[in-house]
């Protein structure tokens, strides 16, 4: 069975979508079979990885409404071991529209847990979340065996993340006991940058070994990668955006392992 | 009257609280009431003005719920001219507790357009919206004149500017006639990376005079300043960032003056 990691934070462009991005594809050049599932209405990750507007026939909207199936949604990408179920900006109105159905917390774990989904032979299914702990968020906390959360090394991404916490504690009483922490990376980190060592102090201060050793430094080939419709992996390869992606998906693994 | 303008974009860390907090002081340090609006469950416009969360009796919440008076909301903050009523975490539950009010979309409209403030003496109000289309950004677009939005000078920034102008016209069809787009301003501009030019050329090609003049440079004193609970031109008046948006709330000046 494959494991479901949420890649979540309600703070704005952290890094989400290019963890999520570039994760997946250090874990598939690694030869484990990855799935991402674009849960943002943004639909950043589908963009970041070639898949135009018009190619989104079947999406997460689609999935979570019931109208297509896991194995009808997924769509591979030029990386080889990295498929994806893309998002256009349909998933936006989900909130509103499931507000009747006592069962919209579960609709995509209902999706994901089921039991066709280990014949896909996926290894890693990775969430990639929208700026809030909306419906989506929350379905995809029900749906995750553990949450992957990338912390800016910026004053404001602290702030948050006592309420993701909080977020995670109710998720776990109310509908998914098993959901941990997979662990907390932080991006766009400058060492010459008072400011990236007082935010790694107080994260590793306060949150120990939930903080990866792994940090993923400010990287202009990152931000460029996505204009190229690829992973920065496949970009430039021997960019530092690249290890530090590589030596995450090696940490992961390491974790994942031990559990 | 005061001008009301909503600083929104859908997109996260593009620096809309940067630019609520940056430009309201620049606006403030000219001579004129400047009155923030905190519409963030995250509340990092409050906490970056140093209102810290046991001051935060009367909220944005309770403004829009009808509990408090705009009088009762407003607080002081360490900068001459410039007020704020903050926001709490309890926003976030919003879009589920309105779900039924049929008004829900001109709360806020109806507390910022009511008579009694032209008595409060505000030349600007400007609204902080959190990175989602949510009906908390409708309201601020309900409720305001005008849209400042604020662009990431990134790839991934230029692609929700479409349908945050479609939004925007959606708004203006159904409970707004009179909003427009006061502009775009560009942000973390970095002249030596290609990836600032490119987006800045596409923006001034696709959009023409809707983008400032001014540009707002990636300055780390301006991400750093929110940790000192000031803004920028109190906390290093000589800084790039400083005379960045000093020059932004110049150019808005003569914009706001000609309509
Ligand atoms: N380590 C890095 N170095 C340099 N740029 C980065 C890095 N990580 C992300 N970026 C850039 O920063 C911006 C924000 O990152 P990204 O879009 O992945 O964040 P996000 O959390 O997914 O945002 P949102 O909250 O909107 O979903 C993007 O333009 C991205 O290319
Ligand atoms: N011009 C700049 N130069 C350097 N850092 C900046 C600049 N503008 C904003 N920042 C920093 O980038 C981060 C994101 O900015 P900010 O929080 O203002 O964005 P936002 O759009 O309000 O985010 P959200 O979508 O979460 O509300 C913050 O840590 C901020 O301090
Ligand atoms: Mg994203
Ligand atoms: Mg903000």
């Amino acid at each position: 069975d494959p494991a479901i990691i949420a890649i979540a934070n309600q703070k704005g462009g952290v890094g989400k979508t290019t963890t999520t991005i570039n994760l997946g594809a250090a874990l598939a050049e690694k030869g484990s079979r990855v799935l991402l599932i674009d849960l943002d209405p943004q639909g950043n990750a589908s963009t970041g990885l070639g898949i135009d507007q018009e190619m989104r026939k079947a999406t997460t909207y689609d999935l979570i409404a019931g109208d297509v199936t896991l194995k009808q949604a997924i769509q591979q990408t030029s990386v080889n071991n990295l498929s994806i179920v893309p998002a256009t900006t349909d998933l936006s109105s989900a909130d509103l529209e499931l507000i009747d159905n006592t069962k919209r917390s579960f609709l995509l774990r209902d999706v994901l847990r089921d039991d066709d989904v280990s014949t896909l032979g996926f290894d890693y299914i990775l969430i990639d979340c929208p700026p809030s702990l909306n419906i989506l968020t929350v379905n995809a906390m029900v749906a995750a065996h553990s949450l992957l959360v990338p912390l800016q090394s910026e004053f404001f991404a602290l702030e948050g993340l006592s309420q993701l916490i909080l977020t995670v504690r109710d998720v776990r009483q109310t509908a998914n006991p098993d959901l941990r922490i997979e662990g907390i990376v932080l991006t766009m980190y400058d060492r010459r940058n008072n400011l990236s060592l007082q935010v790694e102090d107080d994260a590793r201060e306060n949150m120990g070994d939930m903080v990866f050793t792994t940090v993923i430094p400010r990287n202009v080939r990152l931000s460029e990668a996505p204009s190229f419709a690829v992973p920065v992996l496949t970009y430039d390869s021997g960019s530092k955006g690249s290890s530090a992606y590589r030596a995450l998906a090696k940490e992961l693994n390491a974790r994942t392992k031990n559990k």
